[in-house]
């Protein structure tokens, strides 16, 4: 299993977005497909039409648990999506909790990746969509995953803070000894404004090959597709954003 | 000296131009104004070309002198900005680690109110930006403000969710023994959208007269003035989005 965290403490870039889109044109793809949701307001959640504050049990329950929660307690916490071979773990508000409560304890910062790897034969990839935050719910999804995606709005003040926050990540992933491997996905790029080509020329010239190679261009049918609950990739799949989004796919598959 | 909180759990939504455009407008009504950044990734600071890395004092301080800080101290971290009468309380990316390491200490959640109060014969108004998160900097701005500005975007997404977050921030605040008072400010409104209509209508018809009565429109030059690093008062007064902000405050002055 394949596992990607698509994070950003710049709040409203399209982390949802880009992890609904991703996950919708994998499952097209006939590959089995598990998007995590950790963010406490549940926008991933909310998005498939669950209603987070009816579960019983969602990625909160995995902190109690702990390391010894059982494959058959996970794929409890699991739902369905109406897309075929695309399942949900969904998120609850509890999860704002956790840095205040869990923070300082040692070891709570392997427990999504566990449970992840217990799961890892059910599926052939596994997107984690994180809030805007840099707290132990980060820790969890950059120890879990290969790759992190980093959407970037093209325009200047996205830049800014950018590049301590990357150091920032690289940090909270070293103490798990791998390779740190980040995209950068510029995103909302708007070619109509001079200052969308001007930051995303100051993206290419700041990161180089660490910034994909196109740009998702701004589409109006991102909103409308998650008024309908519906992935872009079923609700929109001619429209220009969706065509970008699986440009992004295949240049990632290859990048592995 | 009135203090205002601009929050909502959910990225992207207009916090931060929230807090700077009323700030702008207000100074341009010669009112003294305190703009306070508590998000990590500094927005609002980076907003005024502050650079958040060079930093000595920011609103981190704070929380690390604790209740005993003396005006003076305070006084040292401020900024001024290009704008008369405006200055900033700046932000650090240490602020992010704050949850973890005190969130569970007691009298945590008055660190803020007890620095504004020894700043309150200095200005007349201060508003505070908050990060998209629920934690103790979230605790420290309410209890240390009279109402609280929640930006909501008019689209179906971001109504979910905002029941139960306009909940928790009530019993967030309720420890602080005063009257919860909030306003709901729909933003980037697109009139050209079916979607942003029927949204709005939604939000009037869920809360009553704690929404607005008007809505801030989709304008693009709210870009182009972060951009510039100019309050968008300053950088395009006739827009109509400074002017729907223009009419916010006028509303809030009269709710006092
Ligand atoms: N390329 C795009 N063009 C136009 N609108 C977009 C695009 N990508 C996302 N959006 C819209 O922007 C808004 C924010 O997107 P989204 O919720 O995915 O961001 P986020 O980074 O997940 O936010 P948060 O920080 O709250 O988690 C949504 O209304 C979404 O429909
Ligand atoms: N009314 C509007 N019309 C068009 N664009 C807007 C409007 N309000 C804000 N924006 C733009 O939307 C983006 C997000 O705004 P902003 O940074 O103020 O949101 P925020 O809620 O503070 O985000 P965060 O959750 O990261 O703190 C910025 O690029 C900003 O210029
Ligand atoms: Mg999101
Ligand atoms: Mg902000």
């Amino acid at each position: 299993m394949i596992v990607w965290t698509v994070a950003n403490q710049k709040g409203g870039v399209g982390k949802t977005t880009t992890t609904v889109t991703l996950g919708g044109l994998l499952a097209e793809r006939s590959e089995r497909v598990l998007l995590v949701d950790t963010d406490p307001h549940a926008s991933l959640t909310y998005y498939f039409g669950i209603d987070s504050e009816q579960l019983e049990m969602s990625v909160f329950d995995l902190f109690i648990k702990g390391k010894n929660v059982k494959k058959e307690e996970i794929i409890q916490m699991l739902c369905p999506s109406t897309i075929e071979g695309l399942d949900i773990l969904p998120a609850t508000m509890a999860l704002a909790t956790l840095d205040r409560t869990l923070g300082s304890k040692t070891g709570m910062g392997l427990i999504l990746k566990n449970a992840l790897e217990v799961l890892s034969d059910e599926y052939d990839y596994a997107i984690i969509d994180c809030p805007p935050v840099l707290g132990v719910l980060m820790v969890n999804a950059l120890a879990a995953s290969s790759r992190i995606l980093v959407p970037v709005q093209t325009e200047f003040l996205a830049l800014k803070g950018l590049e301590r926050m990357l150091r920032t990540m690289e940090l909270m992933q070293s103490s798990q000894s791998k390779a740190y491997r980040y995209t950068i996905v510029p995103t909302m790029y708007d070619k109509r404004t001079k200052a969308s080509l001007e930051a995303y020329h100051r993206l290419r010239e700041m990161y180089g090959d660490r910034v994909w190679t196109s740009v998702i261009p701004v589409d109006t049918k991102f909103r409308d597709a998650s008024l309908a609950q519906q992935p872009p990739s079923t609700y929109a799949p001619k429209s220009r954003g969706v065509f970008a989004y699986s440009t992004l796919l295949t240049y990632l598959q290859q990048k592995r």
